[in-house]
């Protein structure tokens, strides 16, 4: 919206954009403070920064890569994570011939040097590496002192209580095609 | 639950499966056509090949990739779409480099083929080409005959309303972390 030089929006502006009823969308910011002007509107620039905060995404966050093979070079040319605040500054393989390659001005390590992350601030990873080895991965991120994981392997990863995983499968994606199509 | 051995389950225990209420269970069931036995619960053989059908997802579905760079290779070289009755019959680039080279048993074709997906029951389709490229493939793609797409380039691409597009960001899953993490 602010690209399109609006300065403020109305909650039942926002509600169409989400389908939701607009009392909805009063309910749910007044919960984390009331950002919005009676009669007016929300202040857009104001309100997208409220948004990111509870969100949790108003900081920069330091993401290591393990696995840089196909699907791992991807995420890493990947422009998408600045949006929301992500910058991948670790990456790591197992395979020699990767190591010490730079790949969007990161050079990729030995996975022998994951221990280190915990002295670098980086406290989510992403694992991008063949299934038999995701576990032993997991694992050593947890030592590193890694907090959130997004998981590609197609093996179901245990980690302690505390650490939050989300297991990706754009096969699930694809499968939700079929049933719209007469 | 039948690859631990399970013949049936009763509505309880899928329940907390899925964290819903096991009345919610039956009536959703029961809209579709009854297949639980009262006491006993429901045949496992039997529910999942009831649910793959009004998924639509009974049938294999020929598929298109369109793009084998980083991710469209990932993607061709990915088990998990098997066992949603997806297989990956044309693979489509406009790198002379690739064109002819096989992979996981398809020959790449040059993207002036597509046309062809028609004559060869392909009704769906997955976009992994650079940002600018994107909305031409998908105009190319719906006058082939194609009736979903699965996009991941970061541009949002206009079809017409009877074609079912999805859009995948992993950024937006990376993003939903942080706020799990203390
Ligand atoms: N979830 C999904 O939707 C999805 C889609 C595509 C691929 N995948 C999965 O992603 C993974 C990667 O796929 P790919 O096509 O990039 O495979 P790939 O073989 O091209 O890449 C794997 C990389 O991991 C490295 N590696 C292997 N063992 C390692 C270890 N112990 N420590 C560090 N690095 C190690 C390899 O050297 C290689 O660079 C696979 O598990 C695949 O099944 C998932
Ligand atoms: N949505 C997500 O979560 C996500 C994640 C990673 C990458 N991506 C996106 O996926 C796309 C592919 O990424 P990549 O890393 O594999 O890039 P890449 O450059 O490695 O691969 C792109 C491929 O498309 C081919 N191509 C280019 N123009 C074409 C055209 N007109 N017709 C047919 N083929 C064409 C190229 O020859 C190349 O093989 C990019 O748009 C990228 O932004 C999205």
């Amino acid at each position: 919206m602010s690209r399109q030089g609006l300065s403020s929006v109305s909650s039942s502006k926002l509600a169409d954009f989400v389908s939701v009823n607009p009392w909805q969308i009063r309910k749910d910011f007044s919960y984390f403070g009331d950002f919005g002007t009676r009669g007016v509107g929300y202040d857009i620039e104001n309100l997208a920064k409220q948004i990111k905060k509870i969100l949790k995404l108003d900081t920069t966050r330091k993401t290591a890569l393990v696995g840089v093979g196909n699907l791992g070079s991807a995420i890493m040319a990947y422009t998408g994570f600045g949006t929301y605040g992500f910058q991948i500054t670790a990456a790591f393989d197992n395979d020699p011939a990767k190591i010490g390659r730079k790949m969007n001005d990161v050079a990729v390590e030995n996975i022998s040097m994951l221990d280190t992350l915990g002295k670098r601030q980086v406290d989510m990873a992403i694992i991008a590496v063949p299934e038999q080895a995701a576990q032993d991965v997991a694992d050593a991120l947890v030592r590193a002192g890694v907090k959130g994981i997004l998981n590609f392997s197609p093996r179901r990863i245990v980690v302690p209580k505390k650490i939050k995983v989300i297991t990706i499968d754009i096969a699930t994606d694809l499968a939700r095609l079929p049933y719209y199509i007469p």
